[in-house]
């Protein structure tokens, strides 16, 4: 049965997509069966694998509205061992679409259940919003992974994440739990970082990730090349960093 | 009569609130009187000039839903000739609240066209989304800026906003138009920023402006005093940095 762990944050560009890239492929390099979901209008994590935003029918789209069955999105990637569920720029009418049906924060998770899935992990990646598609994310998951960069609005948005998680928790997702708060782009040199790194230890203890994301440039690079880290550069600080985090999750995984 | 013009830009991170509220203290410094609208729920460009969320009554949200007229919710701030309307938490139920309603996307226009304002400049900072909340400020401004990043999924949604705008254009806003493209974060010394900065003014010429503002840490700082950047550290290249684009923007305007 398969690990769901959805990257989920509305404070825009934190490293949700390049996290979710990048701990997908580091799970499949470790031998795990891995499938992403872009959940994001954006399709930052489809174009990020490699896949043509739009190309690969059906979408999570056409999942999410009914017209096609979870297994038929589902792609296979270039990086061994990792495959997709794609997402489409028809994705950002779903909101206004699924907004008037009964059951529209649900759909993902009676798909869920209704799916026999190959894969060890499900790796969700969410918009930078707590609308519908983060909510089916969200209701549909087993946890919950923060990435959070150590500045002071990503800092003034953790209490609303958190509100929204409590929520999803007491309706539709009773076993919904934070798997983590991972800090990116993280810049030792700063006092800003060291401030708000010890503000959120102190706040959420626990749950902080002890690996943490430096900002490396090949991090940002990788993309333009539809590859994750560990194709671009296994050599980087970047694919180093989000090895470990993704050893520290899977320790926390197989220890519950 | 007031120009207004909308900071947005659907790609999360890049530098929105950080121009809404900089560009709009320094517009104020050059003697202009300034109205900020905080259109986004996370409340940033609130908190950045020093208004606690949620505190000031009412906020954008009750004036969207017609509790509240315009006037009423503008709130002076700390900095000499900048108002703002505050945002509040609730303005994420606007989207889901609006969607059923009759001309939900141009509320925002029809306030404006009630409205007297004393101001010179109406800036309105965006969510990282193209939703009802982007919508209405797209349809009462005149232009708009897209802060930028110089690197891949920045680049790639690109395209997403310019066909959004041309539809709003189409529609509800004949005389919508790019103000310009202010990128964000510069970093000189990458060849990232190099190729997706030569990329940008390829495709883009003449709406990339001139001015560019580099990654400063000052400007990260500043939010957390609740002060623009011209009241935290004048001297910081932020702070110069957000004055050229202001000249620049000020030249712009002046010209048409
Ligand atoms: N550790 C890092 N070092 C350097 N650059 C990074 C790092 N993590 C992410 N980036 C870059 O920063 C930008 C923002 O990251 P990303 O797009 O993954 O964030 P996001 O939270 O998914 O954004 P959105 O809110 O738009 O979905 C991207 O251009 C990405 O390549
Ligand atoms: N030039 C800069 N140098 C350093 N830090 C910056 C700069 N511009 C913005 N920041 C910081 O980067 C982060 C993202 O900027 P900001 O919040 O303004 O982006 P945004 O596009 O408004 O994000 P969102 O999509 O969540 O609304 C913030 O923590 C901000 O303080
Ligand atoms: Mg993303
Ligand atoms: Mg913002």
């Amino acid at each position: 049965v398969a690990d769901w762990i959805a990257i989920a944050n509305q404070k825009g560009g934190v490293g949700k997509t390049t996290t979710a890239i990048n701990l997908a492929a580091a799970f499949a390099a470790a031998d795990c069966r891995v499938l992403l979901v872009d959940c994001d209008p954006q399709c930052n994590a489809t174009s990020g694998v490699g896949i043509l935003p739009g190309a690969a029918r059906p979408s999570l789209y056409e999942v999410l509205i009914g017209e096609a069955p979870l297994q038929d999105a589902i792609v296979q990637t270039a990086f061994d061992g990792l495959d997709a569920v794609p997402a489409s720029p028809d994705l950002a009418g779903a909101n206004v679409e699924l907004a008037l049906e009964h059951g529209r924060a649900v759909r993902l998770r009676g798909l869920r259940g209704e799916t026999a899935l190959p894969h060890d992990f499900v790796i969700l990646d969410c918009p930078p919003a707590l609308d519908l598609l983060t909510l089916n994310a969200l209701a549909a998951t087993d946890t919950v992974l923060i990435p959070m960069h150590c500045e002071y609005f990503a800092l003034e948005g953790i209490s609303a994440i958190m509100r929204t998680l409590d929520s999803v928790k007491a309706s539709v997702n009773p076993s919904l739990s934070v798997e983590g708060i991972l800090l990116t782009m993280y810049d030792r040199r700063t006092t800003l970082t060291k401030q708000v790194d010890s503000e959120l230890r102190a706040h959420f203890n626990g749950l902080v990730l002890d690996t943490v994301i430096p900002r490396n440039v090949r991090l940002a690079e990788a993309p333009s090349h539809g590859k994750p880290i560990l194709q671009y550069d296994i050599r980087s600080k970047g694919a180093e960093s989000y090895l470990a985090a993704a050893r520290e999750i899977l320790a926390r995984v197989r220890s519950r």
